[in-house]
């Protein structure tokens, strides 16, 4: 029998077979929410299955989108404490029209926890991209602020909620030019200091991993559990 | 592949038939994370008036089967699901994108004559 693939795709949202050159590794978050599903559809309990409660949000889509910026390298470091500068960008082109956004969540991966290097402090500041940018400019030019926070040491992963944001980008993709992230050390820069930053730093570099994960809801893929069952 | 029914008493008579999609069968294991498949099982079989009060039948597919009965020219009563369960497809797409998606009412647990 042959398979109708092209209009079992479609019915997956999908508009031809995928062929990923290479695979991304799956966050916890998601393998964890599919195996509740897994184990919550064979259940009799019949609760909404477009809630995601992890994240207290409505929706049936997950979507893990990989950062496509590149590190920025300036001569002139926006402050002697700079220690790197990436641009991050997303492309929220998989998202279709009847799709609604219910949630944007950046993610930081500055590496794994470990108990050694334990430092140096860090402030991390993001900012909105809204011009593009310039031929000669070596950086984009940062816009409004949207996060400034410190870490205790370059480990772990930091989430900020870029709903607003995601949501102007999803409406009018002209206006998606990406962020700018640019981490600063914190604390004192005595020479002695300096090299072991440096270091940090360039691990820092190494192991920064970036993702936006997007929650959307299709409205006639959810309908209210309103539906009466037989 | 088909899963053979367990012998049904009348096999014509409407139950679920179970059948299971494997994702390799289409060569989609290369970007499907999980699951390794599905279950496309389906419902078939007749719905006659004497049985419709045991084949989990709605009230009004007694009444068709009546109706049958009496005309035959009306329609038997048909084979439906009558309980449905969600699942859910981990995969990535072309752009590198890694997906979890929720469909709902896509696997039949249990038919009846509707």
């Amino acid at each position: 029998v042959q398979f109708q693939e092209y209009v079992f795709l479609q019915f997956l949202g999908l508009d031809k077979v995928p062929s990923p050159q290479r695979f991304q590794p799956v966050p916890y978050i998601l393998k964890k929410i599919f195996q509740d599903r897994e184990a919550a559809a064979t259940s009799v309990d019949s609760r909404d299955f477009c809630y995601i409660k992890d994240f207290g949000v409505r929706g049936n889509v997950l979507r893990l989108l990989p950062d496509q910026g590149l590190f920025l390298y300036s001569r002139k470091l926006s402050q002697a404490s700079s220690c790197l500068q990436k641009f991050l960008y997303f492309n929220l082109s998989a998202i279709k029209e009847k799709e609604q956004l219910t949630m944007a969540q950046l993610g930081l991966d500055l590496g794994p926890n470990t108990y050694y290097k334990l430092g140096p402090e860090l402030e991390l500041a993001l900012f909105l991209v809204q011009e593009p940018q310039e031929g000669d400019q070596p950086i984009p030019k940062p816009g409004r602020m949207l996060v400034l926070q410190s870490v205790p040491r370059p480990q772990g992963v930091v989430h900020f909620n870029l709903l607003d944001v995601a949501k102007d980008w999803n409406n009018d993709s002209q206006k998606n030019l990406g962020l700018l992230l640019e981490i600063l050390v914190k604390g004192n820069r005595d020479i002695g200091v300096t090299f072991q930053l440096q270091d940090a730093c360039a691990r820092l570099r190494q192991s920064l991993r970036a993702s936006l994960l997007v929650v959307t809801l299709h409205p006639e893929q959810c309908h209210p559990s309103s539906r009466k069952r037989r | 592949e088909a899963i053979p029914a367990p012998k049904a008493p009348c096999r014509n008579l409407c139950h679920r038939h179970q059948l299971f999609i494997n994702f390799r069968d289409l060569g989609w294991h290369k970007w499907i994370i999980a699951p390794k498949g599905f279950m496309a099982n389906y419902c078939h079989g007749d719905c006659p008036f004497s049985l419709t009060t045991s084949l989990n039948s709605s009230n009004y597919a007694f009444m068709q089967a009546l109706m049958h009965a009496v005309d035959p020219e009306i329609p038997q009563a048909v084979c439906v699901p009558t309980k449905l369960s969600p699942i859910s497809m981990l995969y990535q797409d072309n752009d590198d994108n890694v997906i979890l998606r929720h469909y709902e009412e896509m696997v039949v647990d249990e038919c009846g004559c509707g």
